[in-house]
């Protein structure tokens, strides 16, 4: 574990705890992409399919349970709760995300560490996970002014895998047998996809001014 | 100990 890696599982929750904290607070799930949401919870259902057979520690096994409690929570609460799922923008969240989820893992079966079931998961998710963010993007795109809340919703999430990009520098460097290339680029597509919301947000930030995206 | 193509990371 580097300092790197921990800031990133750090910042990863500290997104989740600001998307529940927006989800409870306001009682709305405006502005937020309920298919991101999903494909969150299938990324984490597929990457930690190894939570009972490998344990890697106690932190390792804690963080998987909080990531998938909370992104099923988070799906089940915007389906089901009858207040919030008022709030969900059905008519701008129309980004076709089955089409990620089949694509990712065709070429998960393609392109993968090695041929097991367990292997093409974690490719498939490691994938997914790049591209999940799209359709909340669009749905940023369309509604173009974001709260506050949304956000840095989204800022912290973008921000996690560029510090686990580091991380992996870092391990690349200090680690003799460290190569982790399928999550190293996936990471670098991830963290690309944000590029121009990380641009807006600055400038929203420098500006003192709201978030708008161009539409 | 963990092999080496254990995922160690989240």
């Amino acid at each position: 574990m580097n300092a790197f890696r921990l800031a990133g599982d750090i910042t990863h929750l500290i997104s989740i705890l600001v998307l529940l904290l927006k989800i409870y607070a306001t009682k709305s799930c405006s502005g937020i992409s309920l298919k991101t949401q999903e494909l969150y919870a299938v990324v984490f259902l597929a990457r930690y399919l190894d939570l009972f057979t490998d344990f890697i520690s106690v932190y390792n096994s804690v963080m998987k349970v909080v990531f998938i409690l909370s992104s099923v929570a988070i799906v089940w609460c915007m389906r089901r709760h009858r207040a919030v799922k008022r709030s969900y923008d059905k008519e701008l969240d129309t980004f076709r995300h089955y089409y990620l989820v089949g694509a990712c893992f065709v070429f998960a079966l393609l392109v993968h560490e090695k041929f097991t079931f367990q292997e093409v998961f974690w490719a498939f998710s490691i994938y997914l996970e790049a591209v999940a963010i799209i359709p909340q993007l669009v749905l940023l795109q369309r509604s173009g002014n974001v709260d506050n809340l949304t956000g840095q919703y989204v800022f912290f999430l973008g921000a996690y895998r560029a510090l686990y990009i580091l991380n992996w520098i870092y391990r690349y460097f200090t680690e003799a047998k460290f190569s982790r290339w399928i999550a190293c680029i996936s990471g670098l597509v991830q963290t690309a996809l944000y590029a121009d919301f990380f641009y807006y947000y600055f400038l929203s930030w420098k500006n003192n001014a709201k978030l708008n995206l161009p539409a | 100990i963990t092999s080496p193509s254990t995922k160690d990371e989240l």
